[in-house]
């Protein structure tokens, strides 16, 4: 099973692997065409040495028994190699947490958890709305009870005033000064009574 | 499949926090 | 501990050590066997410059790579990472491959913040409107106080409106 290293790719944006392969191919090339050179110049050394007998094909035949031995040692040194990238430099150690993963560790919260959070959230918004709309109307009453408040006010100042009115005439208190009015025409009725029947 | 594997790690280094910039944008006009 | 560069440009160097002493002068001799025999000096010096190009070449390869992704901070910054983090010895955490799932640790912060400045503010507005209730409950006594004052004295005005009426009747006898 290949082991995906995906959280080696996420932090270098490259899979290990891939680099490996790039590197392997990189090397393998030089390899090739290193021997490809080593072929080419004694090729031309031989050109220059007369009636030589050694023929461009046996050169051929020595260069890919080289080579196949050097590729079979690179292979194997490669594949160690690889093992020791793939495991020492480019591995994320299996307790370290990418900087980007830091939540990760402090929070872990179930679905169901997750979801009583926002159940939560959504009847605190509902709640704060009502709250909000109960201060609307609270307000909304308390400027009604300033209204109503000065015209009650209103009305007793017109009563004061009525009061104060009666007083200025000379009536401390409207009510007595009704009675005592009362009791002084009830006298002078008395009186007129007398005088007639006197009179007569 | 090499492909796949640093697509999906790229997201999951960069779609959190874009994410996140959402959500808190979110967060934010839904409290103004 | 090695630093992962350092560990890498030693693996380099011990891969390109072996590769040379698995293909040894001897080795070569043996395969170009007709040419060494024929220019022994010459074959030695195409060995040499075999190895030297191989090395180089291969140098030059881990160098233009390690710029190219600018590896050596990358590995440099891994470093860092490791040694921040040695003191924890449990496996850290790795993507579930639930994205929803491995997204609610970003985000849970940000809603539990957002869950307590609407609780705090709840709790304010809740404070203000007791206070509110109570100005209101006030204001509705006071305007009663005020209607029962008001209804007293247009009262006690139609008591005096009635005997006003009674007089004017008597004295108008």
């Amino acid at each position: 099973s290949v082991d995906p290293m995906t959280y080696e790719a996420q932090f270098f944006g490259f899979t290990p692997q891939t680099c490996m392969l790039r590197i392997y191919i990189a090397f393998q090339d030089y390899l090739f065409e290193v021997m490809q050179a080593v072929e080419q110049v004694i090729l031309k050394k031989l050109d220059g040495i007369p009636e030589c007998e050694i023929s461009p094909v046996q050169i051929r035949k020595c260069t890919e028994k080289f080579l196949c031995f050097m590729k079979g040692r690179f292979d194997k040194l490669f594949g160690k190699m690889e093992q020791l990238f793939l495991q020492l430099i480019l591995r994320i150690p299996p307790n370290i947490l990418l900087p980007e993963d830091k939540s990760q560790e402090v929070l872990t919260y179930s679905a169901e958890e997750f979801q009583l959070l926002h159940k939560e959230i959504e009847q605190l918004q509902e709640k704060y709305k009502t709250e909000l709309c109960t201060k609307q109307a609270f307000l909304a009453e308390l400027e009604e009870q300033k209204i109503v408040q000065a015209k009650l006010k209103k009305t007793l100042t017109v009563f004061d005033e009525l009061e104060n009115a009666g007083r200025e005439n000379g009536t401390s208190d409207f009510r007595e000064s009704l009675v005592f009015l009362v009791q002084n025409s009830r006298k002078l009725q008395n009186i007129r009574e007398n005088v007639e029947k006197e009179g007569k | 499949f090499d492909e796949i594997i640093v697509d999906i790690a790229t997201k999951r280094k960069q779609y959190p926090r874009k994410i996140l910039e959402c959500v808190i944008k979110i967060i934010k006009a839904k409290r103004e | 501990a090695l630093s992962r560069v350092k560990l890498l440009d030693t693996m380099v160097d011990t891969f390109l050590q072996k590769l040379v002493a698995a293909g040894s002068y001897q080795r070569f001799t043996e395969c170009f066997k007709c040419f060494s025999q024929l220019q022994s000096e010459m074959s030695q010096r195409i060995y040499d410059k075999f190895v030297t190009q191989l090395q180089t070449s291969i140098l030059e390869e881990i160098a233009e790579i390690k710029a190219e992704g600018n590896l050596e901070a990358v590995l440099n910054a891994l470093d860092a990472l490791v040694e921040e983090g040695k003191d924890r010895q449990e496996p850290a955490w790795r993507p579930s491959g639930d994205p929803e799932k491995d997204l609610r640790s970003p985000l849970l912060p940000y809603f539990l913040q957002q869950r307590d400045t609407l609780r705090r503010r709840v709790q304010r507005q809740e404070a203000e409107n007791r206070q509110l209730a109570e100005q209101v409950l006030n204001g509705r006594r006071q305007v009663e106080e005020l209607q029962l004052q008001c209804r007293a004295r247009w009262q006690a005005w139609q008591a005096l409106h009635r005997e006003q009426k009674e007089l004017l009747a008597v004295l108008r006898e």
